[in-house]
């Protein structure tokens, strides 16, 4: 583990005194590396590691602690400061219905996660419709009616229509039938495909969501911070669902993308059942990603 | 990255990015700078032509290595089994999808196994891309266990007289012992009805936007069911996949097709130039 490597880089520092550049330069190596293996973004690191450098130098090797000790505590706290002090709850408009829009690369879980949004919700006490509004993937309207009888949630479908047009009928039928929270859940897109990049943002203007999250798959590598940032500059996402954490990947892309899109992460996915829904804790992200 | 710059260390440190960014594993990087730093300073390399050239060359060496070929197992008798598997959401349904349009239009009378029998309407999205395709699905009840339906399956294939038999499964994240074994199971069933051979291709389906991760994954994978190849799915996105060049490395798995998008015809054969080539783009 990195606590374990920057162990042997401190090994000859004894005694008291403070951390000298040479000192932090080889520690600051290690914590490049583990960030790298772990999956953030390079430039991200760049930027990180000049931080850490910046707190860590000439900091006294205080009684009873060890220098790499501290070194990984400085990390630890910039790292979960960055992630992203608080948690961020959903937001919900003043005027029903609260439109939620789910968006993402292909096979991040949006589909899924919409059907787990609309569980947690109705247990909150809230009566939410999901809306199919991808008309592109073989079978995904089915998927999304097979989830939302999972979560005994409506789903609202309109037959031969473009997603825009569905997800303008699907708020009225909110309106109509008094669901106080439309889902919407899109087609996967590449953020470099410009007519579909078009698409969602018409759906945007026509709807006017509340909340424009962001679906990302933990395992996601360097590539994350140019997928975030092409999604958040054509839309100016609310928030980021992290999804399949139930894997083992170490899940580096949160700080890759939380550093250069600055929206919170609202969720985590945990699992393929409709349950596996979880709130985003930085502190224990933090030290998922240092390993 | 070309011209006849001179080598600096800061020529070093843009392709030390371009592959970190590529996500090439680290120390696959670091080890070929280092390769790199050596042959510089013995006078071996004259401009920055030449370093790229060289990082290229090590790569392709390490893609080409053992006579890696992206040419798929042919069955000595039919039909030829291929069974696909992966984690969630990579491309699997869709790469079995294209690879049956492929080897239809070569001629060859194909057959899909609707092996998923879990997720929200997996059998459904498989069937309609049967229709699109207008190849055979075999597919079992509802929640049936995914084994059956590949014993139905392989049955099916020998009595149409299949050439070839492709295995859709269940997206599965290699962490989940249960899941594994349940793939195990498969791939058991699968030897057990082909007269003790394995599928003649094993597949795993990585997405090409996945990082570091796909070696953990190439790793529990190989280990479960032995895995005889690649599909890099999703390289039409901006990321481009260079961790396969670790996996080849380490675990000495070759990559045989490459996804290019969602329609019939998005699937390629592996090409080490073409794809070394985009590295650097
Ligand atoms: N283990 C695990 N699997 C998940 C999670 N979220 C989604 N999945 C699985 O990932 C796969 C893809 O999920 P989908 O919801 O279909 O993804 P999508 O973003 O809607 O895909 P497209 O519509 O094709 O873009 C499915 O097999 C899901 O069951 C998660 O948190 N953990
Ligand atoms: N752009 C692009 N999208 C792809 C490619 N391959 C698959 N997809 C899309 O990725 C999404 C997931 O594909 P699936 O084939 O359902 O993936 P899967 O691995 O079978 O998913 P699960 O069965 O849920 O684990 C779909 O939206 C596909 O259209 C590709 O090469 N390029
Ligand atoms: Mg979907
Ligand atoms: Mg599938």
């Amino acid at each position: 583990s990195l606590a374990d490597k920057l162990q042997d880089v401190f090994k000859k520092l004894s005694g008291k005194g403070a951390l000298t550049e040479a000192d932090v330069a080889e520690a600051l190596r290690e914590v490049r590396l583990g960030l790298l293996e772990a999956d953030v973004n390079f430039k991200v690191v760049k930027d990180f590691i000049g931080r850490i450098r910046e707190r860590a130098v000439g900091v006294d090797i205080l009684e009873g602690l060890h220098p790499a000790q501290q070194v990984i505590k400085i990390v630890d706290e910039e790292l979960t400061a960055l992630l992203g002090g608080e948690q961020a709850p959903l937001s919900f408009s003043a005027k029903s219905p609260t439109v939620i829009m789910l968006c993402g690369l292909q096979g991040a879980g949006k589909t899924t996660h919409a059907g787990k949004l609309a569980q947690m919700l109705r247990k909150q006490g809230r009566n939410p419709l999901l809306v199919a509004a991808d008309i592109y993937r073989p079978a995904a309207i089915k998927q999304l009616q097979v989830v939302g009888e999972q979560v005994r949630t409506p789903v609202f479908t309109l037959d031969g229509a473009d997603p825009t047009k569905i997800a303008q009928a699907g708020v009225a039928e909110a309106i109509r039938a008094g669901n106080d929270i439309v889902i919407l859940d899109t087609a996967g897109r590449l953020q470099i495909d410009e007519t579909l990049m078009a698409e969602l943002q018409r759906i945007k203007v026509a709807v006017k969501p509340q909340e424009i999250l962001l679906v990302v798959d933990a395992m996601t590598g360097q590539e994350a911070v140019a997928v975030a940032q092409g999604f958040h500059e054509a839309l100016d996402v609310t928030g980021l669902i992290l999804t399949k954490l139930d894997g083992d990947t170490r899940g580096g892309a949160a700080l890759s993308i939380k550093s250069v899109v600055g929206r919170p992460i609202k969720f985590v996915g945990v699992g393929e059942k409709m349950d596996a829904l979880e709130v985003f804790h930085p502190d224990r992200m933090a030290s998922r990603i240092l390993g | 990255f070309t011209g006849r710059g001179k080598i600096d260390e800061e020529l070093l440190e843009e392709l030390e990015e371009a592959l970190i960014g590529a996500d090439l594993n680290i120390h696959t990087t670091m080890r070929a700078l280092d390769e790199l730093r050596a042959m510089v300073a013995d006078k071996r390399l004259k401009d920055a032509t030449d370093v790229t050239d060289h990082l290229k060359r090590f790569l392709w060496d390490t893609l080409m290595a053992g006579g890696a070929s992206p040419v798929l197992s042919v069955a000595p008798s039919a039909p030829t089994v291929y069974l696909i598997v992966g984690v969630n959401g990579v491309g699997k349904t869709t790469s079995v999808a294209k690879l049956a349009y492929k080897l239809q239009r070569e001629g060859k009378r194909v057959v899909l196994a609707a092996a998923d029998t879990f997720r929200a309407a997996a059998v459904e999205q498989l069937a309609l891309w049967g229709e699109r395709v207008g190849v055979e699905v075999v597919k079992g009840r509802d929640g049936a266990d995914p084994a059956a339906v590949v014993f139905d399956a392989i049955q099916a294939a020998k009595a149409r007289k299949a050439d070839y038999l492709l295995i859709d499964t269940a997206g599965r994240l290699h962490n989940k012992s249960h899941l594994m074994e349940e793939l195990k199971k498969i791939n058991r069933v699968v030897m057990r009805e082909l007269g003790g051979r394995s599928a003649d291709e094993t597949l795993l389906v990585l997405d090409a936007t996945t990082g570091q991760n796909a070696v953990n994954q190439a790793r529990e994978f190989k280990s479960a069911v032995s895995i005889t190849g690649l599909i890099l799915a999703k390289l039409d996105g901006t990321a481009r996949g260079g961790i396969v060049i670790t996996i080849k490395d380490e675990l000495n798995v070759p990559i045989k097709l490459i996804g290019t998008g969602e329609k019939p015809g998005d699937m390629e054969y592996f090409d080490a130039q073409t794809f070394i080539d985009a590295l650097f783009e």
